[in-house]
């Protein structure tokens, strides 16, 4: 899975 | 906690200049999508004061007239390169998207991991540890351990919600601090000041 999760966390 | 330490005592004993750098690093190598993607308020704050403390802390130890003059220097000897490095590397191979952004996020996310080491040896080092840095450094590794507790939560509640890198690395940047926490916890049952075995 290479899909790029979203960078919502500190 | 930190910074107000520092201020107001006017002493920084004790607290690893390394470990403040690194996380310089970590913030400014993440925070980066300040500049291209808005996720909330509360979120762009705190990505501003992560990276301002951070900025007024190192300036504190570094240039404070006096600050600076109890800064243990011949103690806080961690080769940190052998941090950035690896994690450089990790970041450049093991990562979601191979673009210098992505990279970049995930380097500071695997440096994050490790970057209270040159911390924790310092407070090793240091034979009776200050109140309010061993209280930095625990509420620094509470404060990411109940992220353990967050993405529990979100993996429950929102569908698809998973992130591994993320995960790994935050698991092992919390285990780092489990040896901490257990000598925390017994001083302060006893009453005692912290110190560290070495």
């Amino acid at each position: 899975g290479n899909t790029k999760p979203p960078h919502d966390e500190l | 906690v930190l910074l107000l330490k520092i201020h107001a005592t006017k002493n920084c004993s004790g607290v690893s200049l390394k470990t403040q750098e690194l996380y310089a690093i970590v913030f400014v190598t993440r925070y980066l999508d300040l500049l291209f993607s808005f996720i909330s308020l509360y979120n762009t704050i705190m990505k501003l004061i992560f990276i301002g403390s951070s900025a007024c802390i190192i300036w504190y130890i570094r240039f404070h007239r006096v600050v600076s003059q109890t800064y243990d220097r011949e103690q806080d000897t961690f080769r940190v390169i052998f941090l950035i490095l690896p994690c450089l590397l990790l970041g450049i191979f093991i990562n979601h998207e191979f673009t210098i952004t992505e990279i970049l996020w995930t380097f500071s996310i695997y440096l994050e991991a490790v970057a209270i080491l040159p911390q924790l040896v310092l407070l090793q080092r240091t034979k009776n540890v200050d109140t309010l840095t061993g209280n930095y450094v625990f509420l620094l590794g509470g404060y990411r351990a109940l992220y353990l507790l967050n993405w529990i939560y979100r993996f429950l509640t929102e569908p698809g919600y998973r992130q591994w890198i993320v995960w790994i690395s935050g698991t092992i940047q919390t285990a780092i601090y489990c040896d901490f926490f257990y000598y925390y916890f017994q001083s302060w049952r006893r009453n005692e000041k912290l110190s560290l075995p070495s």
